[in-house]
């Protein structure tokens, strides 16, 4: 998880702020 | 086989998987095809793209990896809302993701790609190759390029666009992948729905095989652009370390 820690916080909760 | 497979998965489920891919694809458009249409003659001046060529390598490459890096999270969003996708192991979700976005970044490209005059929209205007020189990276650009005209010539409707990137996106066949048979059946419920859509239109009885024969050169690009990261960072390592941190994590092996 460490290695894709921003994937996986993508993929659990909020998406880009302009969606 | 696949008119097997499609008399098992009844048309009304078809539909629910072709409505869910396409709602998903147009609520995740970086850019609304009204917007396109309103930037698509606001070319780049000539002294803009002088501008752009005087730029340095990195200053260049920065701002490419930031483009693409904001696109990904646009293609991460999209996964999220493709049923079945988040069913998926994390395991298997992190491993379609940095395989296939590159890919459905391609094709979603296509929107924002003028054929008429070979130019593609870059940070709010529209350009050509030559946009991309302090890059140095030519033979990619070009080949992007290529694949664009190719993909606009099969003229995707905004459905078939949808269907298609969500079809490569789940593609069983990446390496690594812990429950591939799942991927595949959601990919074979996928390929049906995007086949059922081009006969609706009564397109080209071979417009998907069509499709389907331009994902060689897009793993081409896909592998050139790895190619070219790596080199980037063999020469200039303090830039690539301050690529965006999505870009690395999703493109450094």
């Amino acid at each position: 998880t460490e290695r894709h820690k921003i994937l996986h916080r993508l993929l659990q909760e909020g998406s880009p702020s302009d969606i | 086989e696949s008119s097997q497979l499609a008399a098992e998965i009844s048309s009304l489920e078809i539909d629910r998987i072709a409505q869910n891919v396409v709602k998903s694809h147009l609520e995740t458009c970086q850019y609304t095809t009204e917007e396109l249409k309103r930037l698509a003659w606001t070319l780049y001046s000539p002294e803009e793209i002088r501008a752009l060529q005087s730029k340095s390598c990195e200053a260049m490459w920065q701002q490419c990896s930031l483009q693409i890096s904001n696109a990904i999270q646009y293609v991460v969003e999209f996964a999220k809302r493709i049923d079945g996708f988040m069913e998926l192991c994390q395991n298997d979700q992190i491993i379609l993701l940095k395989a296939g976005c590159l890919e459905v970044l391609l094709i979603r490209m296509i929107r924002a790609f003028n054929p008429l005059n070979n130019t593609v929209l870059f940070e709010g205007k529209y350009g050509g190759v030559q946009m991309f020189k302090s890059l140095g990276c030519d033979d990619l650009i070009s080949a992007i390029f290529e694949l664009g005209r190719n993909l606009c010539r099969l003229q995707l409707s905004d459905e078939e666009l949808a269907l298609f990137t969500a079809a490569v996106l789940l593609s069983p066949d990446r390496p690594w992948l812990t429950e591939s048979k799942k991927v595949q059946k959601l990919q074979d419920k996928i390929y049906v729905a995007l086949q059922h859509e081009i006969q609706k239109k009564h397109s080209a009885e071979d417009k998907l095989s069509k499709m389907v024969s331009k994902l060689p050169l897009m793993k081409t690009i896909c592998n050139l652009h790895l190619d070219k990261m790596e080199f980037f960072r063999l020469l200039h390592p303090e830039t690539a370390m301050n690529f965006p941190p999505l870009y690395k994590e999703v493109f450094n092996s």
